[in-house]
């Protein structure tokens, strides 16, 4: 499903380089379950980012269910990640101005979908993820951890069959964390692919797959039994 | 040091209340280490914001080293703050246009530190926090525990004896936390008063008292032996 060759992506910031990955080559399978970590640095951000068509490597290819996206202009770039990809940043990048359900809403409006239909999935997902009484809440209205779970709700809202979660429980407790990765993981179960980038081994360790990057390199790819 | 009496915090959205403090009484003494755990949306941030002076209690009174603190004006409460009270936000609130470096130093500049002091701390905390090549680089060219880094460091330049951290490893590896916390445990050795909020029970298991909120009330507050 997703096949990286060569990855390179070189940052430039006054007269220096930052290589942030070097030379990454990955295949990932669809409806595999894989954990990326690492220490903080190391890469990982800017791996999901370009998973994610959000990102341009500098050197290497990308193809995506066969096809080379490398190369894709802006706009088919965009069209591709709205239909394909469900993406949970790192620091969630909700839309200050619209409240929560507003913006769990957002891709679900912009693909047009009827509002009876986002509305049954509205009302499913802030359920899922505890926010229903804080669904009329902006996020300056909202913990750490509330503006988390809508993070996660807005990628989870199209359906997507390639989710990328960037550190999706770094600002919840032990419980809600579980019950996020319960959710991520029945995605998995429903033969989507899902790739989950953690600073907590605990939670790295539920996928089959676990990845582990160090400056800007893949140094270790174990499958566990059974994958 | 620090005694909050039956302290409100009402919050109102559309026509409804969120209650995210309920009567907290709490005394800390100077010196003391304690972390502070709880749910996601316990109030944690709240609690914090308010011991930092930068939220107001709807009811309650804040003594801070024996000054009652509840009523002051803004511009009082902003000189208390910048004297005394190192605080590092969930979500660090760095300033996008200026450097590492310079997000570090700037409490050090609106002080009136002379450059050569403020150069002697920087590269101290840059050393400390593993940044020095990172020093020129703005938030957006950050790892988020990059960015997480330069939020403590600015905390601590002004060496504040109360240092107020709201989740000060949730985006670091194992690793990167416990340096971070070695730095911040070497202000308590030293003399100085610091909480924690965390989600990480490892974490929060090293201070030597553990508060835990349960939906705006302190449920629990624990000494280990030897406090
Ligand atoms: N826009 C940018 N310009 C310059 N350097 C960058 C930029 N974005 C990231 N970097 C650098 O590239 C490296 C990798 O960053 P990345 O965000 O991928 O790390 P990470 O593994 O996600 O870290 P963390 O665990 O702290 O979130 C870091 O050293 C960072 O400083
Ligand atoms: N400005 C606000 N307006 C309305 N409600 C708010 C506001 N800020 C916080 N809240 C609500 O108050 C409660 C406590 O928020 P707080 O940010 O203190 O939680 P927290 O314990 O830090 O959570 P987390 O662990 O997710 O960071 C939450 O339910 C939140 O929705
Ligand atoms: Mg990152
Ligand atoms: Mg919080």
């Amino acid at each position: 499903m997703i096949r990286l060759t060569g990855i390179e992506r070189v940052f430039r910031v006054g007269g220096e380089e930052v290589h942030a990955l070097r030379g990454v080559s990955l295949d990932i399978a669809q409806g595999e379950y894989l954990s990326i970590m690492g220490p903080s640095g190391s890469g990982k951000s800017t791996l999901l980012n370009v998973l994610g068509l959000l990102d341009r490597p500098n050197a290497g290819r990308y193809e995506l269910n066969g096809r080379d996206v490398t190369g894709l202009a802006d706009d088919e770039l965009a069209r591709v990640r709205r239909e394909a990809i469900g993406f949970v940043f790192q620091f969630f990048h909700l839309v200050p101005r619209l409240t929560a359900e507003q913006n769990i809403e957002l891709p679900m409006v912009l693909a047009g979908i009827e509002p009876a239909e986002r509305r049954r999935r509205l009302d499913r997902l802030l359920a899922e993820y505890g926010l229903e009484d804080r669904a009329g809440h902006r996020p300056d209205q909202l913990s750490g951890g509330q503006c988390q779970r809508v993070a996660i709700a807005r990628a989870l809202s199209m359906g997507p069959t390639l989710i990328l979660a960037d550190e999706p429980t770094g600002n919840l407790d032990r419980h809600t964390g579980q019950e996020v990765m319960a959710v991520l993981e029945r995605v998995h179960h429903e033969g989507g692919t899902v790739a989950v980038v953690t600073h907590d081994p605990e939670i790295g360790a539920r996928a089959q797959r676990r990845i582990r990057l160090v400056d800007g390199e893949v140094v270790e790819d174990k499958r566990s039994g059974g994958g």
